[in-house]
Order: structure tokens, then sequence, then C-alpha cells
């Protein structure tokens, strides 16, 4: 029976395993798991793919032990404000960051190992209101924070032993930015979603604000997740939680929308809805990882999409011992990881 | 460049945006 609810349902087609279990582990000593990441982890000449996870108190790194274990290495304390996310860091290494906060995020901080000292510490980065935060490539930041006057968009870029090296202040469009997402293969540019429903372009190095796009009032609260160019396009994946149900395409968590960024023209390149037996405004969070997308949904499954296809390829289904919380993509696509508020993690190759 | 229903599309719009937008 266990393996049977293990096993993933493919809902508009044959039942199909699409998702492997690989490896499971439990935090005994978390009472309510926030977030779930991935980070490389070097130590001893040896480089290997850490799991990260967060309570609202603690953050633990956790270290392959067999092909289907792990045990925990460390543990920070973070007792005076809550956790709510861990923030990735694309090819960073030993370096984990973590946003912490009340109902927004308040402070951003680095969790790292000094070799100096050999002690695992914690170094602040930045205070504030901050709205929306990003992990770059080559270990940079970029987040947006609100006074009452003005909104401030800043990168910082960290060096290797968790300081920030530099800051560039981005110039801030009128509307306050609810996400980031940089433009892969283009190391100066990032995209953003604005509460206004725009997608807005920055070149990171002159802190340019280069154009602003609308998305459309069909899809409002639009949160960007994963931009890339091509032929002169601008691609970019959003998600739509707020997304009305419409006859002709359902519910559309996932859109991959092509943007020419010389006229600031748009079209929709593909839908990925919710598959069937969940309509409705169902989505609660999601991540995205190349062509693939991952959702929790309020039924607690965890639904898979080839975003390119607009195809649902797999669902997890909630546990008996309870629903599926948190759904991330490894560092580099190694698998998805679901987890569950009582601290369990299973990890899935796809 | 080349003309489409998303307008004029330009294989450097980043570099020509860059140049084109206030400092």
């Amino acid at each position: 029976d266990v393996a049977e609810q293990l096993t993933p349902v493919l809902l508009d087609g044959p039942r199909e395993e699409s998702l492997q279990l690989v490896s499971e582990l439990k935090d005994s000593s978390c009472s309510c798991a926030v977030d779930v990441s991935t980070v490389w982890w070097e130590a001893a000449g040896c480089r290997e793919l850490r799991v990260v996870t967060a309570s609202e108190s603690t953050v633990s790194l956790w270290e392959p032990l067999a092909p289907d274990s792990w045990g925990k290495v460390y543990t920070w304390h973070l007792r005076e404000i809550p956790v709510i996310q861990i923030i990735p860091l694309p090819d960073t290494c030993n370096l984990v960051c973590v946003a912490l906060g009340e109902l927004e995020i308040g402070e951003i901080r680095l969790l790292l190992y000094s070799s100096e000292t050999d002690s695992f510490k914690h170094s602040l980065v930045k205070t504030g209101n901050i709205k929306a935060v990003v992990g770059l490539e080559d270990q940079r930041l970029v987040s947006s924070s609100r006074t009452m006057q003005e909104q401030q968009v800043e990168m910082v870029l960290f060096s290797e032993t968790g300081g920030s090296k530099d800051r560039q202040t981005l110039m801030p469009p009128e509307e306050t930015v609810t996400a980031f997402a940089e433009v892969e293969g283009m190391r100066e540019a990032l995209v953003g979603t604005t509460a206004g429903n725009s997608v807005v372009v920055w070149n990171l190095k002159t802190g340019q604000l280069l154009r602003k796009m609308h998305v459309g009032y069909s899809y409002p609260a639009s949160i960007c997740h994963r931009a890339y160019s091509d032929s002169g396009l601008l691609f970019v994946v959003l998600s739509h939680p707020l997304a009305k149900e419409s006859e002709s395409c359902g519910s559309p968590v996932f859109r991959v929308v092509a943007f020419n960024p010389r006229t600031g023209r748009s079209t929709g390149v593909m839908f990925s809805c919710l598959p069937p037996g969940h309509a409705g405004r169902q989505y609660l969070e999601g991540d995205v990882w190349d062509t693939t997308g991952a959702a929790v949904l309020t039924s607690g499954a965890v639904a898979v999409w080839d975003l390119l296809r607009g195809r649902c390829m797999a669902v997890l289904c909630p546990d008996p011992a309870g629903h599926w919380a948190l759904a991330r993509w490894a560092t580099g696509g190694a698998g998805l990881l679901a987890g569950r508020r009582d601290g369990t993690v299973r990890l899935y190759r796809y | 460049c080349s003309e489409s229903d998303l307008g004029l599309i330009s294989l450097n719009w980043f570099e020509e945006l860059s140049a084109e937008a206030p400092p």
C-alpha cells in the first residue's frame, strides 16, 4: 500500500513513474518546516550536494551518508527573528543564504563555515522592509526594499568568506518589485515582475532600468521564475497564483511568455494548467528549473509540468502521514525535493 | 533585425536598450 501511494500518477495519460524516490530525511527536532533547498559544499577536497532544511528558528545542513540516507552536519540557531525562506545561490559553494522576518523579510543573513576559526557562523547582509530577493550566479544577490517614500533595488556581491565585497544600486521602477529572475546566459541582465503586473529589465552593470512591459490584465500578481534570451526575444516563465480559470485553458499555473524587449510587445508561448480534478484556485507555491515546473496544490499534492509542452507530467499525492507543503528543484536539476511541515523531506529523481 | 507580430526584433536588444536608456 505504501509503495502504491508513493507512485506518482500521470493524470492525462498512462501511469508513469517519472518521479523516482531516491532518499528521505526527517528532522525530528523540527516543529514546523518552512523551507528546503540544496547547496554545493566542499570539505576536505570533496565537493558534494547537501540538503538544507529550515524551521522558524533553525537552519540545518545535511550530508549524504549512503545512497539513500542523510546525516545532519550542523544546525545554525537563529532565535531572534523567524526564518522565512532559504535563498538559493546558484553555483556558490559553502554558503547558505536565508531571509528572516515576521510577515515580510526584515533581514538577510549568510550562514557559512569559517576554516580560519574552524567554526560555523552567520553574518548580516541586509536589513529593511524587503519585498523580493534572488540569488544570482557569481555570488551576487539582488533585493528590493521599501521605505515610506521610495523603493530601493540593490545588488550585493559576496566574498567567499561571507562579507559583502561590492554593492550596486539599480534604478527602481515606480511599482513595487515582487520577484526577480536572472536572464540565463546574460550575466548583466536581470528581469523582475511588479505589483502593477509588468515585467521590467535591468542592466546589472550600469544599474539602468531598460524596459517595462505589461503582462496583461488576465494574469494579475504574476511572479517571474526564469528568463532567457533567444533569437532576439526574451522568454520569461511566469506563475499566476491569482489567474482566473477560463474555458479554453483551465487554470494556468505557469506560462511561458515571449517578449520583444525592443517594442515591449509580448505573446504567450505555452500554458501549464492545473491537472484534472484540481480545478479552481489551488496553487500555493512553485519552483522552476530549466523547462520543468513544480507546485504545491492546496490538496496537499505536488504537481510537475513540462513547461514547453504545457503538460502535467506527474502528481505526488498527499501521504497518509501528511500533506506536501514544499516543492523545490535541487541545484543543477539533481531532483525534486518535496517537504512536509513535520520536517520530512523526500528527494525524487525526475 | 526581422519583422514579426511582436514588431522589429533585434538580436542586440540588450546593448541597444542600454545605449538608449538614461544612465
